[in-house]
């Protein structure tokens, strides 16, 4: 399982959470305008959180981040 | 499994719910308007609350919280 | 394998039956108007009771309870 | 696996037989109007009876109890 | 697997057949009009056989039983 | 897997026939109008006939016994 | 997998060819007309021959033997 | 997986090749005009080779052999 | 996981290259005119090449070789 | 799982980032306008970010890389 | 998981990259127009870089490679 997202500003940021009892942020990636990333869920990662404007594609649909 | 949750204010509260014979809140995640989270079932997730106004988008397709 | 919730009124009850030779309540998680929660059936959860008035998303289609 | 029952009047009852050798009732859950039951097939139930009027959704469709 | 019958009229009767080298009647259920039943394929009943008159639903599609 | 079969005419005949090496009769089950019989491939069925006329529903599609 | 076969005349032949290094008639089953039998590929059967005039219904679609 | 092939004239061949580091002709059934042969891939066959004029249908839709 | 494979013309190859460190061609199968042919990938062969005018049917599609 | 990458211009670079714990780039791929990559996710490889004009097809469906 | 290749002018290259912590390449297969090559992902091959005008059918469509 991976999701699709694409930057539509500088900026945006994707950070990844931990899998376990704790959650806490394990790593940020920045993405500036037009890149794109492209992550799985993991055996370190259960949980992706954006902020900033992007597009993001996953298996349920399209849905826009930002405001 | 993953579902994803789009904040449409601040506030919004995702809260995950332990797996096993207890069920407690193990962590509750803040989003602000415009964030988006995307969030496995775990070994230590196997229920999802969501407080505030969100759009959330599952496998059965779509719905809205929030009053 | 988890069902999606959205209480249409306060008040409503999501009740886990335990798996097993017994089947008995061990969880009653309360919803208030507009909160949404995504359940799983687990090793400890093989059937789900609802009570009050809300919108139930499964596999197999919504339905609404209440009267 | 699992089915959905909504009950349409009071003292709808769902009876879950045992798997195995013998088939005898190992539970029986009453609804009350509106309440809503989500009920899998487990290593204890193999067949599910439903006395009473309710709108039942399963993978193969939905079909309603009762005269 | 498993089916849905629903009973059309009373006494209808949903038998198992036993899984193995003999093929024998291990149960029989009875309906009453408008109850419904849905069961199983197991370890132990690899056939099953209805009579009288009744709504069958399977993953190949629906049938009615009776003359 | 298995088939749905159900009986247009008395005295229609479902027969098992062994898996493994030889091939032979194990099992005749006799159908009167109307009945219907869901039988699986098992361990000891690995090919089934059928005599007289007969409505026989399978993943494949539908086709009527009988001349 | 399996395959079903009806007989549109009768004398219809359907034959098991051998799984393994060799290849060689194991079984032939005689139908008439109007009998149909549905054949599983099993541990013994890895090819399935079949003469005379009969529908045949696969997986991939329909065809008419005989000529 | 298996194909399915139906001579169109006599004389039809199906061609087994063996499976493993060498490849070489492990087994040729001969079909006449209107025969149908369902085979399977195997432990020993791992490509098919048809000569003559024959309908083969695959998972991958139809093709007609000769010329 | 198999390809079929309709020569147009006389001389069509059918390469197969090796799985593993080294890529190098295993086996050249030569088809005349019509001849089919349906090749899967092995513990052997990890990557097939075709030379000639053929029509080549696989899961994701048609496409034709040759000039 | 693999994604589709097409290079609309010279430079694009497809930066594959560790699986694990940490989250650095192991490794830097440079297309040309007109280069076609198809890479997988993999025990090294838990995401993938590209910058530069590309056209990106996911099982998701199609995206565009570049401002 | 295979895709397929035809070469759509001469000298077309398809570049297997190594799978594993380093990214090299393994492999150059050199294909002349109208030649078509189906490769799979391997253990050896975990990305595959084509350059030269050809076109490439994958699970989620096609592409053209080239300028
Ligand atoms: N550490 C949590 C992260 C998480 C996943 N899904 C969640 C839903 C809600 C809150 C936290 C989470 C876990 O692995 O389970
Ligand atoms: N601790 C419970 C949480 C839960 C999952 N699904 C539920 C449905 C109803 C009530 C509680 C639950 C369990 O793992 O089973
Ligand atoms: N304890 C029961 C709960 C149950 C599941 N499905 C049911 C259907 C009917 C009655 C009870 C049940 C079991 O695990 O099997
Ligand atoms: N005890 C039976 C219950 C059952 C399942 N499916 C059935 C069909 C017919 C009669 C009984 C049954 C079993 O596990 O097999
Ligand atoms: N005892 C038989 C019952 C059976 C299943 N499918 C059948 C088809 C025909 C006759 C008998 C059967 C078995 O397990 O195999
Ligand atoms: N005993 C045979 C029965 C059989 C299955 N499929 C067949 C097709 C043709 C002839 C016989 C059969 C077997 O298990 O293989
Ligand atoms: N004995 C052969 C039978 C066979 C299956 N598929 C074939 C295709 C062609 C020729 C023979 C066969 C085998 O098991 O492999
Ligand atoms: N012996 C070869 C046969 C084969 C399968 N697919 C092929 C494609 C091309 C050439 C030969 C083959 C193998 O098992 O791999
Ligand atoms: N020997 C290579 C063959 C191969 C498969 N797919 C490829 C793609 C490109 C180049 C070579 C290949 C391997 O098994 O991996
Ligand atoms: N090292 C991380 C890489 C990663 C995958 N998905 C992510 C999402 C967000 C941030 C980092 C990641 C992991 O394997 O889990
Ligand atoms: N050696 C790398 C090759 C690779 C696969 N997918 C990639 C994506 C980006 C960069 C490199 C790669 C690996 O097996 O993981």
């Amino acid at each position: 399982e991976y999701v699709v997202i694409k930057a539509l500003e500088d900026g945006v940021t994707i950070i990844g959470l931990t899998r376990g009892e704790k959650t806490e942020f394990h790593h940020t990636e920045k993405l500036d305008a037009g890149e794109v990333m492209m992550a799985q869920f993991t055996k370190h990662t259960s949980a992706i959180k954006i902020r900033g404007k992007a597009e993001i594609i996953t298996k349920h649909g399209e849905v826009e981040s930002g405001t």
